[in-house]
């Protein structure tokens, strides 16, 4: 464990409790893709299959259950909470997001480290979670408002991400066996797409405008 | 070895 991860790990942490903060504290979830957040679970459930089988470390055990609970927890709420569910931006919200597990489920079967049904699956996860952020780019672009809670949310989801970078950079060159090949190239991909969306949003906070990512 | 096969991140 090196500083970085642990600062990725805690930012994950935080733009999921600034995920459910919203949701609770507004009773609504305008602003947020379902689909994201349902890509979101899958990531993780595909991922942490190891969960009972691996022992790493009771930390990893605790994040990994929050991780999978807060998620499942998420799109439960937004699909039958019976208040919140009719805040949910549903003619907004159509990415067609089978492309998305297709394509990485097929790259998965093609380069994995291992062809086991738990390597697959993980490396299923890994380029599912570079791209699970498009269906709420999408979202945010098209509802115009960025509400500062959703905005908060893709800003500490991209940061995190960002310090896993920092982590990988950090473990090769304090490593002797550097393994982690498919989680860095996909996650400079996922950055590169929150990159994008820095950018625009930055420039709408500057000029004080609405949000315009471009089409 | 054991612990470089397993994904220790998260």
């Amino acid at each position: 464990m090196n500083i970085f991860r642990l600062a990725g790990d805690m930012t994950h942490l935080i733009s999921v409790l600034v995920l459910l903060l919203k949701i609770y504290a507004t009773k609504s979830c305008s602003g947020i893709s379902l689909k994201t957040q349902e890509l979101y679970a899958i990531v993780f459930v595909t991922r942490y299959l190891d969960l009972f089988t691996d022992f790493i470390s009771l930390y990893n055990t605790v994040m990994k259950l929050v991780f999978i609970g807060s998620s499942l927890a998420i799109v439960w709420c937004m699909r039958y909470h019976r208040v919140v569910r009719r805040s949910y931006d549903r003619e907004l919200d159509t990415f067609r997001y089978w492309i998305l597990l297709g394509v990485s489920f097929i790259l998965a079967l093609v380069l994995h480290e291992k062809f086991t049904l738990q390597e697959v699956f993980w490396a299923f996860s890994i380029y599912l979670e570079a791209v699970a952020i498009l269906p709420q780019l999408v979202l945010l672009q098209r509802s115009g408002n960025v509400d500062n809670l959703a905005g908060q949310y893709v800003f500490f989801l991209g940061a995190y991400r960002a310090f896993y970078i920092l982590n990988w950079i950090y473990r090769y060159l304090t490593e002797q066996r550097f393994t982690r090949w498919i989680s860095c190239v996909s996650g400079l991909v996922q950055t590169a797409l929150y990159a994008d969306f820095f950018y625009y949003y930055f420039i709408s906070w500057k000029n004080n405008a609405k949000l315009q990512l471009p089409a | 070895s054991k612990d470089e096969d397993t994904h220790d991140e998260l």
